[in-house]
Order: structure tokens, then sequence, then C-alpha cells
């Protein structure tokens, strides 16, 4: 990716950080995905050295794809795709890979985020321009082809996730979910997840594009580092011109002609076609040529593409395009390689728009591209799409995790399609941007990475911990993190634990941990029985009849509360030192005085490292009936807060999230 | 018999395998025969899960679950990029 690794704190100031020979590039990094490019620049391995020699996976020939294609960089490429031929019959090799060559872009874009090789003079089409590098550029990368032109089918994923453990990789980096929400911990993401954290496998997983509607995510098991997007601070900025004199910034990626200097008809595609229903959205075949030539056109973001609507108003005769963002996605400002002059709009600038170009009687525009734009502020702000908790699952683990760059993020691509991903879009490019949790997740993956490269005794849990406890969630004047769907506060239900923050998280202090048999306890405190203890652990692991379990027990590194009576609710975490010997003094903060949050003891005393201690905090609810001003929110009444351990060196710091449903 | 036949998975109980077989593939195997003479293995999957996949018809996916040893049988799952 360009950009993103000086947004992060990971440029060469900071190069020390992180070693760039030895461990680091032992860490294999495992992506699921539509498989790999492997001609991308990002996959070069000139200057490493040998594979490690715990690697055990392959390089599986097939279509367009011999065992020559992997490297040193690329020590891995497998595909799955008995279950997709179940569905569809054998794939037809004339029109996609039976191989792990990437026909989609998708697999090529996650894995080169993660961990793609240093590339000067980057970018798509000019935009974005940089020097491209993955997280952990150093790490090696095995790619597992679970999803194919059509779908995605999980006994292919789960044959995925098999081999991926069976090969020794050290992060699993998956960026899809189940197109139906999981009800329990037994989807079979969630299953392989937890046999790959039983084996020390760090699992980061996209939390979903769902957004900003509450409950909306996927991945949401406690095993598993559930990761938001967010911005960063670079934009594609596109002006829309009106003729009564306005203009209005949006985005594009369009790269070609520009459109004539002066103002052009403007039409609504609501007034261009015989659709009353869909016409507004650019649907293919609804747009009237007659009324569309030489125009520039209004669309409304829906249904189809973004990119779709304008080869629809090009194919009609259109001369450009403004899209206005659906209702709920606000501001958000997602740039698209689109195949004509076009620009889409936020949801305040849409407005104003539609109202002219409908009530105006002779409606003008134009659109002008002003390319890559950086030190973009507020950034970063969290993604509208981006999944939101509460955890459908169990309300009292709050989800999701932690926000990472998600949004127009530049990274390779594949050279079977273009970057619109058009089948018409004969362009082809060797980088491109594309937005989505799938691209916040392998930032996550790659970071773990780094982290395991310089800890590498460190388990998933106590990475995840580091994640988190060192993630911001506000700006540095202390303003807290912007949600663009609102342009308000963002919550943790948003942005969990807060942005990632690398630097911080090489030595966080205090870490919280968990083992596989916590992770147990906290299915037997979910009264699993023993037959979906199995199948979730595949060990011969019994809930103690005689033991009380409960979910407050799990030693999380954030809170959730739900609060169903007035009540008092007590949760118990262990932190374990790894930072030097010190005294770290609590600090609670909260948003309202309704709920009153004790800990105990208020200062923890450590000597040595790994010294575990243990505290307690209570959360006493005065009344059943939320707070009076506790904020209604989509999702119920939500009232938010945080714990924070400091030693004056590092903070060690805890969303706290309650509801009241 | 035009019954529609889908992609299962299918989790078994590693610990519950026969005497009689020294390897859980071949335990599997046999599993599946009793259900249906013609369904073939898609994977058997050793770390992830205990169990194996394969294409049965709802009948024939029932009868599976009747056999010792079995703790489920899960239908094929859409799943999607993000």
């Amino acid at each position: 990716t360009t950009r993103t690794p000086l947004f992060l704190g990971l440029d060469v100031h900071n190069a020390g950080l992180f070693p760039e020979t030895g461990a680091a590039s032992d860490v294999v990094i495992g992506v699921l995905d539509s498989g790999v490019w492997p001609e991308s620049k990002s996959f070069s391995d000139e200057g490493y050295g040998p594979v490690p020699t715990t690697w055990k996976g392959e390089c599986e020939a097939g279509t367009n794809f011999t065992a020559s294609h992997c490297n040193r960089k690329l020590i891995g490429a497998r595909f799955f795709v008995r279950g997709y031929e179940g569905e569809y019959g054998l794939v037809d090799e004339s029109k996609e890979s039976r191989s792990p060559r990437d026909d989609d872009g998708h697999g090529t874009h996650t894995a080169s985020t993660a961990a793609g090789s240093v590339v000067e003079g980057a970018n798509l089409l000019g935009f974005a321009n940089g020097t491209a590098r993955g997280i952990a550029y150093r790490a090696r990368v095995a790619v597992y082809k679970v999803c194919w032109k059509k779908d995605c089918y999980i006994s292919d994923i789960l044959a995925g996730i098999d081999k991926a453990i069976a090969d020794n990789v050290n992060i699993l980096s998956i960026s899809l979910g189940s197109i139906n929400k999981a009800t329990d911990y037994t989807d079979h993401i969630t299953i392989g997840a937890f046999a790959a954290m039983e084996r020390g496998i760090f699992v980061s997983c996209s939390a979903g594009n769902f957004g900003p509607s509450p409950f909306s995510l996927r991945n949401e098991a406690p095993w598993i580092t559930t990761v938001g997007a967010g911005t960063i601070d670079r934009d594609f900025p596109a002006l829309a011109l009106l003729g009564n004199g306005e203009n209005y910034t949006g985005a594009s990626l369009f790269k070609g002609e520009a459109l004539p200097a002066k103002l052009l008809p403007f039409v609504h595609a609501r007034k261009a076609s015989n659709n009353a229903t869909y016409g507004k959205y650019c649907y293919p075949g609804t747009l009237i040529p007659e009324r569309v030539k030489g125009k520039i056109v209004m669309c409304e973001e829906g249904g189809n593409d973004n990119v779709e609507k304008g080869e629809v108003v090009k194919a009609a005769g259109g001369l450009g395009m403004i899209i206005a963002n659906r209702p709920n996605y606000g501001e958000e400002l997602q740039a698209y390689a689109f195949l004509l002059p076009a620009a889409n709009v936020g949801l305040k600038a849409g407005d104003i728009i539609r109202q002219y170009v409908i009530t105006d009687p002779n409606p003008t525009a134009s659109i002008v591209i002003q390319g890559t734009a950086v030190n973009v502020q507020p950034s970063p702000v969290l993604a509208a799409f981006s999944s939101r908790g509460p955890n459908s699952i169990t309300p009292n683990i709050l989800k999701p995790d932690l926000i990472a760059p998600g949004v127009n993020i530049l990274a390779a691509w594949t050279g079977a399609l273009g970057p619109s991903g058009l089948a018409s879009d004969t362009r082809r490019v060797e980088f491109n941007i594309i937005s989505g949790t799938s691209m916040s997740c392998p930032h996550v993956s790659g970071l773990a990475a780094l982290l395991k490269s310089v800890h590498p005794e460190w388990s998933p849990a106590a990475i995840r911990s580091a994640l988190m406890t060192t993630a911001y969630s506000t700006y540095k004047d202390g303003q807290p993190l912007l949600d663009i769907a609102t342009v308000k506060p963002s919550t943790p239900f948003g942005h969990g634990a807060g942005h990632v923050s690398p630097a911080m998280a090489i030595s966080p202090g205090l870490i919280y941990d968990l083992t596989t048999e916590d992770y147990i306890d906290f299915l037997c405190a979910l009264k699993y029985n023993q037959s979906q203890i199995i199948k979730v652990s595949r060990g011969d692991y019994t809930c103690d009849p005689s033991k009380t379990y409960s979910v407050a027990d799990l030693n999380y590194p954030s809170f959730a509360v739900n609060v169903d009576k007035s009540d008092t609710y007590k949760y118990t975490r262990t932190v374990t030192n790894v930072g030097g010997a010190g005294s770290y003094s609590v600090k609670v903060i909260s948003e309202t005085t309704e709920v009153k949050i004790s800990v105990e003891p208020a200062v923890l005393t450590f000597k040595e490292v790994n010294e575990k201690k243990s505290y307690e905090v209570t959360f006493t609810v005065n009344s059943s009936k939320p707070p009076r001003f506790s904020s209604f929110r989509p999702s119920g009444f939500n009232s938010f807060g945080s714990i924070e351990w400091s030693d004056g060196k590092h903070v060690v710091a805890s969303p706290v999230a309650i509801s009241w449903t | 018999d035009g019954a529609q036949q889908g992609t299962y998975i299918v989790h078994m109980a590693k610990s519950q395998m026969p005497s009689s077989f020294d390897q859980h593939s071949l335990w599997y195997e046999s599993s599946l025969k009793s259900a249906s003479e013609s369904a073939e293995m898609l994977y058997t999957y050793n770390s992830a899960i205990h169990g194996f996949a394969t294409r049965l018809t709802p009948e024939e996916a029932d009868s599976l679950m009747t056999q010792p040893g079995v703790i489920s049988v899960q239908p094929e799952q859409q799943y999607e990029l993000h």
C-alpha cells in the first residue's frame, strides 16, 4: 500500500521499531481469499533468504499456474474448489483459473496489503503514487484460494483453514464472512479459527461492510480479532460544478479525457428513464438515450455498483455522472475508477444537487477531477460501511475489536481484470484502489506479523491485546474519532478500542492474555453442551457442573455490560506485565454517573516481567432504565467510558460499553 | 433418484473411532458408505475440525446423522468477500 505505512507511523523514522531481517522474514501470513497474481512486483523475493524451515506448505499447479510461480516471498499457493464445483459443476477453465491464480483482484490486494514487497512508483492511473509496501513487507505470504468468480463456499474455506494450519502459517488473514449472520460460535470460520488459535496462529477477520446499522458484525468470536475500517489522511477529490455557480467536493478515480471547459446540460436519471421505481439508480437498460445524450446525469447510489452506473450512463450517451451517497452513508467518499468523468458526493451535497437538477428550469453541471490530496483531516474517521456492534451473539463481549485503514486503499491487483472490475474495462493495472473491511483486516494481519517477529513468544490473545490497549479513540486535540456516517463522535460499537497504533503496540506495558481453556470456560459460561464444545474445539473438553462460569470472567481487553436490571455487574481481569517493573494506577472515565464503576485494587505493582496481577471491576447500575441523557442510538440506549492503567510510561486502555436493551 | 444432492460438512467425534480402524479417514469413509453407496469425499479435515465434506441427498444426510461418532451434519453455506 502507499501512504498507509506513513499514516500508521511505520515509515522510515520508525524503521528501527521492527527488525527488517531475521525474525521478521520468518513470519508467514496465510491469506484466505480469491488467490494471487504471482507476477505482481509485490511478490518479488529479491533479497529474501531461504524459506523458513518450519514451513510445510506447497505451491499447487493448475490453470496458468505452476510451482515456479512461487518463490521465497510467495512461499505457498493452494486452491480449494470442490465445494464450488459441487454447486456449479467443473470450473470452465476458459473462464476462470482452476488454480491459485487470482481472476478477481481481491486476493492480490489483501495479500499485498498484509505483506507486499517494496515497489517504487506504485500508483493507479497516477493516483496515490508512492512507494508501495505491505505492512509486514518482510514477511512471507501463502495464499489459499477459496473464493471463485461466482461464490465462496464454506466447505472450501474450511479446507483452506485446515491446510493453512497444517502448513504452519503464523497469521491467518480472512477478509470474508457468512452471507447470513451467525447465531452462535459454530459457524465454520469460527470453528476453524479456534483450531488455529489453539496452534498459536493469530486470526484476523474483516468485521463486515454492513454498517452503519448496529448488530451488523461478522466474525465476532472472542478468539478472532474483528477488524473495522477507517479512513487515512488521503482523498481523491473531484468537484461537481453547478450552473447556479455552486460547487461541491466529491471523489473520483476517473482517468481520461476531461469534459469540455463549459457547463453541460444536467438531468436526473429519474427524468431520463421510463422506469419510475428504479430509474433513479441508473440500472442497465433504464436510461433513455434521447434524454441523456450529451448530458451530465445524476444517479442515486444503491443496488448496482457505482462503476456500473457510470457504464450505463456512458452507454446511453451521457458525458458525465454525479452519484449521491445512499442516505445512511452520510459524508463517506469512497473513490471509484469510473469509465467516464464522474464523482460521488456526500449526503448533504447530494441533497442540494438533487434539488437543483430537479427544480432548475435549465440545469447545467460539470465535473473536475482533482487527483490525490494528502494530509486530509480529520483522519481517521470511521467508515460508514464498517459493521457495528453490539456483538449479536454475546452482547457482553465488545466487538469490533479495533479499526484500521480500509477506505481507498491502494494495493496490488490482478492482471485479469480492469480497475473498475467491469468486464468492459479492458485497462490493466498493477495496483488498484478499493475499500472495505477486507482492506483493514490485512493491515492488522500485517501488524500482527510485525509484533510476532518482535515478540515470538506472544500468544494470539497477547498480540490482539497489545493492538487494542494501545489503540487511540481520539484525535491529537482530544476530540473523539468521528463516524463519517453521522459526522458525530464514533463509539466503541463502531471503533472498538480505537484505531491501531503500531509504534505503541510494541511495548504495551501490560497485556490481557487468554488460553484455549479460558475460551472453553467462556463456552461453558454460554451453556454450550458437550457436542457443541466438541464441535468448536475438537477436543474432549467438558464443563465442570460444580463450577460457576461467567462471560464476565473472560480476560478480554475491553468491557461490554448489557444491563437488563438494576444490579451490580462484576468483571474480573488479569494482566501480565510485559514491560519493566512499575506501578500502574487506574483511571476510570464514564459518560454517565448513573452507572458507578469501581476498580479494586486501584494500584497494581509489578516487580518483574511476566508477573500477573488481577483486578475486579464493579458496575453498579442504579436503575434498569437508561440514564436520562444516555444517547439513544439505533442499538438502544448506550453509555460509554474507559478503564485505563498507567505507570507514567505506558497507558493500557480498555473501552467500556454499557447498553440497556 | 432425482433427490437434490447438496454438500454437507460432517463433524466426527475423533475419540469414538472404533478400534477396528487404524485411520480416521477410513472410519469416515466407512461411516459415509453406510449412508450412501455412491457418495464421495470432497475433503477430509484434520486440523480445523475432525470430519469431512461430501455430497449427499437430504435423506442420506439424515441417515448419516444416525451413525455412531457423528456429531453433526451441516449443509453448505455461501460466504462473501468483504
